[in-house]
């Protein structure tokens, strides 16, 4: 029996399966891919809706009558200037070349984690639980405060800590008038098989009428990582991962507005995990010192419920053989690179570069542990997703300055005018 | 395998009230309490239903020094698959995991008892 078959039931179902597997807000009254409310793949993961009751009213899309009477691209900008009598939008954002930030990808992109609190028996009071259910309506991850949509101060301070740093905050900051364009569609486990199958058909962007925007693919572990025993038996092969994303592309180049750019993320070398943090405590064992991460990974494994069977492990043959086809699958994305070309958008190509955040962290006196999620042991932190946001903006900067698009000369009027733009 | 995703939230729950019941110095049944007032409104009252289900064998077990992995066979969440070993993520208890499974045995068999009385 199921119990989404109830009457009654049923429609919450509905909601949650909207929410969690079509990666598409729940509450989302026009139907246009965005909403009003945070959670359910709100406005968390996608710029706020500012009208909920007019489809063509949304984060990204080009000012309708230069956004005179309304916000049509909930931006913040509108109205007529007096002195002029042109429309604020065409004086402020005309010829800016305005884009937004979309990020499509896996748990790392959408940022998950779980609060170590929740895993230590003397930090556990009512407080560390307090948003416990906007956590698991964000299916445990945090798209707010990741490098790629981050787009607000960490308020969450007592169960995730570190500074904020975004690709989405630095387009902001350099062009105001991309204010809320963001779309974060990460999804937990996503490799190139749900890249193609669901993940990019969740994007929301309008060819005509929506401005072009940045688009980062990036599945960096799934297609190497399972919780099977024979774990390389079951890792993406190269050939079924060349034709996942060539299919990718290929619909992106259909769906995004001429303009754009797409920037593929290479895979991590997710070695450098069990590296760090091996001989470490567990949080779980922090009362006794009795577990260690090499322990929680060995018990994962048992299970078979490992995210990573291949790089969570004390087997270092099985670790580097998952390192080079993880280095395989990126090559495929390279040899992509330079040799298909769409209609719509450019395409780059840049390694993920864990290892050289990771590395700087340590020049500056860091350990590579402080970095990486401490209750899974498998994803980034927020102080390396702060972190590789700017390192991720370095190397944007130096070798593909176009896709950052230009600074406002109009930033200083935007804030004087509109303040902080209807927050998010 | 051995209970999965559930024997694993079972091992961290027990693993986290027995310790609660050591930082408090109170027992299982009070710890389990405490953990469950820890929660917000709408999830306690699930959380003590399942409490009052579960509470009186593990505080037994824990009483008796077993460890959350045991505590977890004892109660039917972690099971020991054909051709599998035992996961631990605590510990292995003093005279290993199969004598203490084999030591847990008649507490197995009265939960699954009241288990299937239940329907659960």
């Amino acid at each position: 029996a199921d119990i989404c078959n109830i009457p009654g039931i049923k429609e919450i179902c509905d909601i949650i399966n909207r929410a969690f597997n079509s990666h598409l807000p729940a509450e989302d009254l026009d139907k246009d891919g965005f909403s009003t409310i945070k959670t359910f793949r709100g406005s968390s993961w996608r710029g706020k809706d500012c009208n909920d009751l007019d489809s063509r009213h949304h984060p990204g899309a080009r000012p309708i009558n230069g956004d005179v009477l309304t916000d049509s691209n909930c931006n913040g900008i509108s109205g007529l200037d007096s002195e002029t009598g042109l429309p604020y939008e065409d004086l402020l954002c005309n010829g800016t070349e305005p884009r937004g930030m979309i990020l499509l990808g896996d748990s790392i992109g959408a940022h998950f984690h779980l609060p170590p609190q929740w895993f230590e028996a003397k930090s556990l009071n009512p407080s560390v639980f307090k948003d416990l259910l906007f956590i698991l309506e964000n299916e445990i991850d945090w798209p707010e405060l990741s490098a790629a949509t981050g787009h607000m101060n960490n308020t969450f301070g007592e169960v995730i800590k570190g500074p904020v740093d975004s690709i989405y905050m630095r387009l902001r900051e350099r062009n105001r008038c991309n204010h809320r364009d963001y779309q974060n569609i990460g999804v937990n486990g996503g490799r190139s098989g749900s890249m193609n199958s669901t993940i990019v058909r969740s994007l929301v962007r309008n060819r005509m009428s929506d401005y072009p925007a940045l688009v980062n693919i990036e599945v960096v572990g799934n297609d190497v990582c399972n919780g099977h025993p024979d774990t390389l038996s079951h890792m993406t092969k190269p050939d079924e991962f060349r034709k996942n994303m060539l299919d990718t592309l290929q619909y992106l180049d259909g769906v995004l507005p001429a303009g754009s750019h797409v920037w593929l993320t290479g895979l991590a070398n997710g070695s450098l995990l069990y590296d760090n943090v091996h001989d470490r405590i567990y949080p779980l064992g922090s009362l006794r010192n009795d577990i260690t991460y090499t322990d929680f990974y060995s018990y994962m494994n048992c299970l078979e419920i490992s995210p990573c069977a291949g790089w969570l492990t004390d087997n270092s043959t099985l670790r580097y053989l998952t390192t080079k086809r993880a280095f395989e699958l990126s090559d495929v994305l390279k040899n992509i690179t330079a040799t298909s070309e769409y209609k719509n958008f450019d395409l780059v190509y840049l390694d993920i570069g864990i290892d050289e955040v990771i590395a700087e962290w340590e020049a500056n006196g860091g350990e590579g542990w402080q970095l990486i999620e401490p209750v899974d042991g498998f994803h980034i932190n927020q102080q390396a997703n702060a972190l590789a946001a700017a390192h991720f903006w370095k190397q944007l900067e130096k070798e593909y300055p176009d896709l950052m698009g230009k600074v406002n000369p109009n930033n200083d009027r935007i804030k004087e005018l509109f303040g902080d733009q209807g927050g998010y | 395998a051995n209970g999965g995703t559930n024997c694993a939230a079972c091992a961290v729950l027990v693993g986290l009230v027995e310790q609660l019941a050591q930082v408090y110095n109170e027992d299982a049944v009070k710890a389990l309490d405490r953990f469950c007032s820890f929660l917000p409104d709408q999830l306690q009252a699930p959380c003590r239903a399942g409490a009052k289900i579960f509470a009186p064998y593990i505080a037994e077990a824990i009483y008796n020094k077993e460890t959350p992995d045991v505590v977890c066979h004892a109660i039917g969440f972690c099971k020991v698959d054909p051709g599998h070993q035992a996961c631990h993520l605590f510990p292995v208890p003093k005279g290993g995991m199969e004598a203490a499974l084999r030591r847990t045995q008649p507490m197995y068999q009265e939960v699954k008892k009241m288990r299937q009385q239940h329907g659960y």
